[in-house]
């Protein structure tokens, strides 16, 4: 893994005798490439690498026997600091019902990510309502009702009606009056870059005022995490961010990116394609994840 | 930004920053790099014009020839669309439909995601709307079973082009990278004179798991060719450019938005080029 490669670069270095400052810059490439390799924004790996270097030129790695694993140590440390730090509980409105948006691209996972919620906020005490708001994708409507009948939760539609933010309005007087604590919102997926899309949103946000804007980001996206996260945050102000499909393989860099970029909490993870599969975030395993 | 100036190595450094933020990765960016300082020795570049100007080629160069989707007259083909969860598999089949269904093809579909709720649905409407035929089975059933009766549809209907989809699945659950295994013996085994393409849908804002995804995919089935979908967003999936140089598939085709017609073939050297724009 990355200390080893550490230990490595460190040793030839250092066969000339003490580590210098120099020589640590030289290792902390091989820290960068490692986070470029798992998908980590150029931008966010360099003022990454540029925090840590005051504590990678200290003390505790130029006269440690092990400089390579001490390297690593601070970058997990650090990778840790900055994918928590903040809390990741979700904000319940004083005065119900909570309202919860999700957003995010296409694919990204924000339809099953809904049934998700649901169905582990029902298991909190929480009385759902599942508000259905992408009038576009081809049987969308259907695929939500779908996960509600599947959870015993409603599911509100408006079949036909093309104002989004007059649906979510509906849905959550609907829920207020049917004594729900708790609206979910699911949106349809659109580019940050289409402006008719995002002002869409902001017209949802406007009708409804959500309490939680979750930023739904697939856990396989490269450099672009950080267009994506800067772009739904300028727009709506986002509350939190829930990364998709890390039951895979993808070592997740986004995370980092999306939290450095916009400072807001990673609430969620999802591991599966079942209802079952939301997991709270963890910052420790994330950082080791990303680390490889 | 670059002009007619001449350069030095801090150049190098803004182009190999270019390539990474387009996600080409750091092993092809360092081979690109490479190559261009060869190159550039060799051919005697001057100006930082020019010097763009020869990564685009040997981006260009590493991304091969255009290959178009292989399509014959007179015999049933089969296109089996695969790929990991929600790049944009159900949706290049609507697209493939109604491409070749305007170019005079008999075209059908089968809802081989027999899994996702509300996916035989989705392609249903698809079907609807590029004027194709479907062949589905219930919610649940066995994907085999629709790809076997599919097979058989479309011989007994003479149907020129068989387009089969296929639920999302992520490449390290080996039960379901062996039920593609399975779909594809059924389509060897039921249509052995077919022409088949198996075509790997990539999503471009995809980072360096698209090249696992590659590998892991070919392991399985014999990939001919990728799609690239969802380009027209800010991601410029230059991970084709590693997949290409270590997996050498060809990109065949690019989704460019969620409309029937936002399809086109795969052009290696306007790919370059936007690369660069
Ligand atoms: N393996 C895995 N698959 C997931 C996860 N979350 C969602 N999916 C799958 O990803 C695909 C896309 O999920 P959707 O919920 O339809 O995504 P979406 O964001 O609503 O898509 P659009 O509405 O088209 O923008 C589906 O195949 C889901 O089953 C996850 O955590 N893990
Ligand atoms: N902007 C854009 N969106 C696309 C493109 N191709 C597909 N999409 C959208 O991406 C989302 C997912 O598309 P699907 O066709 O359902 O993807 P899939 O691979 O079949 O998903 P699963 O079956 O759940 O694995 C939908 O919202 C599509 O409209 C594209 O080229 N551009
Ligand atoms: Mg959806
Ligand atoms: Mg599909």
């Amino acid at each position: 893994g990355l200390g080893e490669k550490l230990q490595a670069a460190l040793k030839l270095l250092r066969g000339k005798g003490k580590l210098t400052e120099k020589d640590i810059s030289l290792a902390l490439r091989e820290v960068r490439m490692a986070l470029l390799a798992a998908d980590v924004n150029l931008q966010v790996v360099r003022d990454f690498i540029s925090a840590i270097k005051e504590r990678a030129v200290g003390g505790e790695v130029l006269e440690s026997l092990t400089p390579g694993q001490q390297i690593v140590k601070i970058v997990h440390e650090e990778l840790v600091k900055l994918l928590g730090g903040t809390t990741n509980r979700l904000n319940m409105a004083s005065k119900p019902p909570t309202v919860l948006l999700l957003v995010g691209l296409q694919g990204a996972g924000k339809t099953t990510q809904a049934g998700k919620l649901a169905q582990l906020l029902r298991k909190q005490g929480k009385f759902p309502l599942l508000v259905a708001c992408d009038v576009y994708r081809p049987a969308a409507i259907l695929q939500l009702e779908t996960l509600g009948k599947k959870l015993d939760i409603p599911v509100f539609s408006l079949p036909g009606e093309m104002n989004v933010a007059e649906i979510a309005r509906q849905g959550k007087e609907s829920a207020m009056r049917q004594g729900r604590d708790l609206v979910i919102i699911d949106t349809a997926g659109r580019l940050h870059i289409d402006e008719l899309l995002m002002q869409e949103l902001k017209d949802v946000q406007k009708a409804v005022l959500p309490h939680e804007v979750l930023l739904v980001v697939d856990g396989m996206t490269g450099q672009d995490a950080v267009q994506v996260a800067n772009s739904f945050n300028s727009a709506l102000g986002i509350d939190g961010i829930i990364m998709t499909k890390l039951d895979g393989d993808t070592r997740g860099g986004a995370a980092l990116s999306v939290k450095a970029v916009t400072g807001k909490p990673i609430k969620f993870i999802g591991v599966g394609e079942k209802l079952d599969a939301l997991e709270v975030f963890h910052p420790d395993r994330m950082a080791s994840r990303i680390l490889g | 930004v670059i002009t007619g100036r001449k350069f030095d190595d801090s150049l190098y450094e803004e182009l190999e920053e270019l390539l990474l933020l387009h996600d080409v990765g750091v092993e092809a960016t360092a081979y690109l790099i490479a190559e261009l300082k060869k190159q550039v020795k060799e051919r005697k570049i001057a100006t930082s014009d020019e010097l763009r100007h020869l990564l685009q080629e040997i981006a260009g160069k590493t991304l091969g020839s255009k290959q178009p989707l292989r399509y014959q007259e007179d015999t049933l083909n089969v296109y089996l669309v695969v790929g990991v969860n929600g790049v944009g598999k159900t949706t290049t089949i609507g697209k493939l439909a109604e491409r070749f269904k305007k170019g005079g093809s008999k075209v059908m579909v089968a809802a081989g995601d027999t899994f996702r709720a509300a996916a035989s649905s989705q392609l249903q409407i698809w079907a609807t709307r590029a004027g194709v035929a479907l062949v589905s089975h219930a919610d649940g059933a066995d994907p085999a079973a629709v790809v076997f009766d599919a097979l058989h549809a479309a011989r007994s209907r003479h149907i020129d082009l068989l387009i089969i989809d296929t639920a999302g699945r992520l490449h390290n659950k080996s039960n379901l990278m062996q039920e593609l295994g399975k779909i594809k013996r059924i389509i060897d085994r039921e249509a052995p004179n077919a022409l088949q393409e198996i075509l790997l849908v990539i999503d471009a804002t995809t980072g360096q798991n698209a090249l696992v995804q590659a590998q892991e995919f070919a392991q399985i089935v014999p990939v001919s060719g990728i799609v690239l979908t969802k380009l027209d967003g800010t991601a410029k999936g230059g991970i084709v450019l590693a997949i290409a140089k270590e997996q050498k598939i060809p990109i065949k085709l690019i989704g460019i938005g969620e409309k029937l017609a936002d399809l086109r073939d795969f052009d290696p050297q306007e790919f370059a080029a936007a690369l660069f724009a």
